[in-house]
Order: structure tokens, then sequence, then C-alpha cells
């Protein structure tokens, strides 16, 4: 199953 | 001072609808640019970024930078009040001030109602959200048909994968009921072009998103006739609707689901 993912980590990775 | 009048109240009403189900407060951040709102749900797995730019106003003063805190639900009890062609005016002194004035006036100017409503200090971090993050699938249709896919969707399941190949786009569902997809593919014929469906594409590219949020980001279809999904592999979605010609956005970020 998919996890959801959080979005600062996402921005905090760019 | 901050001053800005804009011609119909019912655009920042529509603003107010588009992010109040996602988020219950956020600073309005008043600068000579415009207005601008940046905030993240709940669960930090969402964010929306709204610029009013200040040519998008009939009047905008703003001689120092400030942050008017708002709790939304008390925005939009105020908004409610507006007639549907009344102009807005919003002012505010410099940093510090507890409260901020709004004055409907409606288009005779025979009917004038001020309110002034509390603000409230509000901690936000801003994410730097990158600008130049280029994606591998982008489509682009009308909010109206935006809105019905993740409406009639929404009803089989809580999560939704899109799927760009050449042959178009795809929703794909599953739930408790079974399963649904949905497949639409670019139509840059049709008459008006804020009926087009354009469906652009650099790689195949498919990704899985929780359905509660796209839902909550029709709420904004009523700002502009046409959205604009971006898609890449393992970066957060953008949905953005654009507010007129030059008036500003409402842009959505969401962090995909992804299989470990």
């Amino acid at each position: 199953t998919p996890v959801q993912n959080d979005l600062e980590e996402f921005f905090a990775m760019c | 001072m901050f001053e800005a009048r804009m011609a119909q109240a019912s655009t920042l009403k529509k603003v107010l609808e588009a992010v109040k189900d996602m988020v219950s407060e956020g600073n309005f951040d008043c600068s000579e640019e415009g207005i601008c709102l940046q905030a993240m749900d709940v669960a930090h797995v969402s964010l929306v970024n709204v610029l009013l730019r200040a040519q998008g106003f009939e009047m905008f003063r703003c001689d120092r930078n400030l942050a008017l805190g708002i709790q939304l639900a008390n925005l939009s009890k105020v908004l409610n009040c507006a007639g549907k062609d009344d102009a807005v005016t919003v002012k505010a002194e410099d940093e510090g001030a507890d409260t901020a004035e709004f004055m409907f006036e409606s288009s005779k100017g025979d009917r004038i109602t001020t309110f002034e409503l509390t603000l409230m200090d509000i901690d936000s971090e801003h994410l730097g959200v990158p600008e130049d993050t280029t994606y591998t699938a982008v489509i682009k249709m009308p909010s109206t048909e935006f809105r019905r896919i993740i409406s009639d969707l929404s009803t089989i399941g809580d999560t939704v994968t899109i799927e760009v190949s050449k042959d178009g786009a795809s929703f794909q569902v599953s739930g408790d009921i079974g399963k649904g997809n949905l497949c639409i593919q670019s139509n840059t014929a049709a008459d008006k072009p804020s009926e087009r469906v354009e469906i652009t594409m650099e790689e195949p590219t498919k990704q899985t998103y929780a359905m509660r949020y796209l839902s909550f980001f029709t709420k904004a279809a009523p700002l502009s006739d046409t959205v604009t999904i971006s898609l890449s592999p393992d970066v957060p979605l953008v949905v953005e609707f654009n507010i007129g010609e030059e008036v500003g956005y409402v842009k959505y970020y969401l962090a995909p689901k992804i299989t470990e």
C-alpha cells in the first residue's frame, strides 16, 4: 500500500 | 498603513472558499507586490499558496510589509456579508495592529458596511517551494471537468492514481465497492480555449495521491475556467488556478503517496 508522504520533507529535500 | 480596494469582493470571497476547508488560519503577507498567503493543512500533506497581485486591485497601498494573521472561518463570516457586486476595501495600520477593517460598498454606492476583524499572531514557517521544478506531465483542463472527475471518483475510493501516457491521462481509483478508471484525452479543437484539454507529456508518469486533498483543491474552481495539474515522479503535485489574466493565482501542492 502506498504511504502518504509529508510535504515538508519534499521541500526540504529539493 | 495598508489599504487595498478590490472592485469585486466576490473574488476575495472565492479565494476564501478555496482555502478555508483546508487550512484554518494563516498570515496574509502584504507587501508592495500584493497579498500572499501560504499555509499548510494540519497534517502537513498539502500546501496552498495564494497570490493577489497589487495590479489586480483598483487601489493598493502598502507602506511597510506586514502580516495580517487571520482565522479564516471568521474572515469567511465577514465576507459572506458582502453583496454580489460589492467592492471591498481592506485597511490595517502597520505591524502590530490588532484589527483589520473590511468595508463593502454596493455598486450604486448607497450601502456601506464596515467590519473590524480581530487579528491574531500566527507563527508560520514559510516553506521554500522550488520554482524551477520540471514536470514530466502537465494536464490543462476546464476546472469544472476537474471538479467533476474528483467528485465522481471520490465516491468510489479515497486514493487516486493519475497516469499520463501517450493514450491520455487516466484517473484510477479503488475502494470497498470496486474500482473506477476515468480516461481523458487532449481535445485542443474545442471552440473556446477554456473548454480545451491539453495533455503534455515529457515521459509517461504515474503517481498516487489522497483524494481528500484533491477534493479540497476543487473548491477553487469558481475562480478560474481552467486548471493546470503538473506531476512528476516522487515530487509534490501542483494544481494551479489562475485568477483573471493578471490578478493572481491559487496554487496547491500535494505530497504523493509512495510505495516503500
